[in-house]
């Protein structure tokens, strides 16, 4: 009797014995996640995204966090309101999520009035079929999915910019091929508007000069 | 322009991005911020990859799913990164822009053109958010 205790003993560690071994071995390696990476030195909401990984939350809900965090933050000023005011002074916001797993995506563009991109991004992705919503049908998508708004998106910053700019005759722009070149409009196109024909029949060539605008503390 | 990738303590993959676009832009202009496979994309069997630049150029190639694409050829994210970059370059030798790829095991790197470019991670090896500089 004891002799086949002992036997069922030793089957059942043996049994369990490479579980334990490689449970251990796991336990020795390094871990490898999460991970959250971010572009430019944006410290606050990598961190954010961290805590919320690190929590044993999804990465769609760190990605939410972290962002979040930066718009609020308003990061280089590149994020968020409060930044980047357009030819009329006005601030808007583009954002997008996607989920690895699923490749759902949701996204807004130029949404107006509405503060907080990525949760509408989310809420885009959560809540319709759709992909990606634009203007003021993403803020009124967003604020009746329950983010607050409308409300203001410029700031002191951005409005100050923006009429030293205006004082500047609107220099520079991005308009092309218009009248006039160095004002602030209203714009004409400089030959013959939309005569296509104008349009010359030789091999094209890639016409493109970096706008003056764009650059480290102008961009997407 | 904010472009994150997140994997969770699953190995999930998710990327986002936020952004107020470009400055003194022609209203009604969106940049690539929010298209799916320009400032982000993902693919939880391959990885992720964020991106930020002159949203109107990148917006015509796609950086981000050629990385993930690339990645899926077998491209580790150096290669995968720098090559989606040059794609762009090559057509538009004046653009300015940046991608950041990680593949679905966490390695991460990042490419730049016109501008040095730096990004920062956060990983259990880590007692804080590191910053990466690359250049261009």
């Amino acid at each position: 009797m004891a002799r086949s205790y002992l036997s069922i003993i030793l089957s059942t560690l043996l049994l369990f014995l490479p579980l334990l071994t490689a449970a251990e071995a796991e336990l020795g390696k390094p871990k490898k996640f999460p991970v959250v990476v971010s572009t430019w030195p944006f410290i606050e909401a990598v961190r954010a995204a961290w805590r919320v990984a690190n929590n044993g939350s999804s990465a769609v809900e760190a990605v939410v966090e972290g962002c979040s965090a930066c718009e609020e933050l308003r990061c280089d000023g590149t994020v968020g309101p409060g930044g980047s005011p357009n030819e009329n002074g006005e601030t808007m916001l583009d954002a997008l999520i996607m989920d690895g797993v699923t490749m759902e995506v949701g996204a807004v563009a130029a949404m107006r009035y509405v503060k907080d991109g990525i949760r509408a991004a989310w809420l885009v992705m959560k809540h319709s079929q759709h992909t990606l919503l634009a203007g003021e049908g993403a803020s009124a998508f967003a604020i009746s999915m329950g983010l607050p708004g409308p409300m203001n998106l410029s700031s002191p910053e951005s409005l100050k910019k923006w009429l030293d700019w205006k004082e500047n005759r609107c220099q520079p722009n991005f308009r092309k091929n218009v009248v006039p070149a160095n004002g602030c409009g209203p714009y004409k196109p400089k030959h013959g508007g939309m005569d296509v024909s104008t349009e010359s029949c030789e091999m094209g060539t890639i016409e493109y000069r970096l706008p003056p605008l764009v650059g480290p503390h102008n961009h997407d | 322009t904010i472009s994150m990738a997140v994997i969770d303590k699953m190995g999930h993959i998710a990327v986002g991005t936020s952004t107020n676009g470009a400055t003194f832009k022609i209203p009604g202009r969106v940049g690539d911020g929010p298209i799916a496979g320009s400032s982000a994309y993902a693919d939880d069997e391959v990885g992720g990859c964020g991106a930020t630049g002159d949203g109107d150029i990148m917006m015509r190639f796609l950086p981000c799913y050629q990385v993930v694409e690339s990645m899926r050829q077998g491209m580790k994210p150096e290669q995968a990164a720098k090559d989606a970059v040059s794609r762009i370059a090559r057509k538009f030798p004046d653009f300015v822009g940046a991608v950041v790829a990680v593949d679905k095991n966490g390695s991460h790197a990042g490419a730049c053109h016109g501008w040095t470019f730096q990004y920062s991670v956060r990983d259990p090896n880590m007692d804080d958010v590191q910053v990466f500089t690359v250049l261009p």
